[in-house]
Order: C-alpha cells, then sequence, then structure tokens
C-alpha cells in the first residue's frame, strides 16, 4: 500500500516549469526549413528535373507523329542535344515515350 | 503507321514491365 509519489512531484514541477524552460530556446525556429528544400529537386515520379521537363513537352504535343528533337530543342533553350538525347533514350527504356516515324520524333506512352 | 502502333506497344511493355 504505498501512495504514488508521482502525483504529487508533477505538481510542484508543473508551477516551476514555465518560468525555466532547459533547453527548449530555438528549437523550433531552427530545424524546420533545412530538410524539405532537398526533396523538391527529385520531384514526383523519381525523374530529374530535366527528365520532367521533357516528358512533359512530349506529353504536350499533339502531332500524330510525335514531337522531333530539334523541336525539343527550340523549346529547350539551354539544354544542348546531346544531353536531350541522353533524356530521351533514358525516357525510351523506361517506357514513357517511343520514337514514331523514325529516330528523332518521340511520342509519349500516357497521351492518348 | 504501323511502326508507330508496334513502337508504343514495345514501350508500353518496357513500362509495365518496370512497374510490376
Amino acid at each position: 500500500s504505498k501512495p504514488q509519489a508521482m502525483a504529487g512531484g508533477g505538481g510542484m514541477n508543473s508551477s516551476i516549469m514555465p518560468m525555466s524552460r532547459p533547453g527548449m530556446g530555438g528549437m523550433g525556429s531552427m530545424g524546420m526549413t533545412g530538410g524539405y528544400s532537398g526533396a523538391n529537386a527529385m520531384a514526383n515520379n523519381g525523374l530529374s528535373p530535366n527528365q520532367n521537363q521533357v516528358l512533359s513537352l512530349i506529353k504536350s504535343c499533339p502531332e500524330p507523329q510525335g514531337i522531333s528533337i530539334q523541336e525539343l530543342k527550340q523549346r529547350l533553350s539551354g539544354m544542348s542535344v546531346t544531353v536531350i538525347r541522353q533524356v530521351v533514350d533514358f525516357l525510351s527504356n523506361e517506357g514513357h515515350i517511343f520514337s514514331t516515324i523514325d529516330e528523332d520524333h518521340f511520342r509519349s506512352t500516357d497521351q492518348e | 503507321l504501323d511502326r508507330i502502333a508496334q513502337n508504343k506497344k514495345a514501350a508500353l511493355e518496357r513500362l509495365s514491365a518496370r512497374s510490376t
């Protein structure tokens, strides 16, 4: 038959707590923003920003024969043909896009 | 046009092979 010591002790402590909060200061403001930006660089489906850009351009092209490498290059000023080729190769291997009339024209698979 | 359909079919197969 032992009375619970905790209940009494807790009550006493709580009257002290608000005055001196050891170690609590600053923790809330510091940590939050750091970790998030990294997740944004690698967007949704695990594709790189370049790959997503190319894929969405190909998706947005209504032509039945698809979009040409030349057209992709014009729209993606700043991306070299070499890089575009690499991205297109990758997307094609994954099955997101496919070549149409020749190896220079591509269409997206998930566009009807 | 047949070639386009074939390429699309092949691409869709690659896609589903990846996702399963």
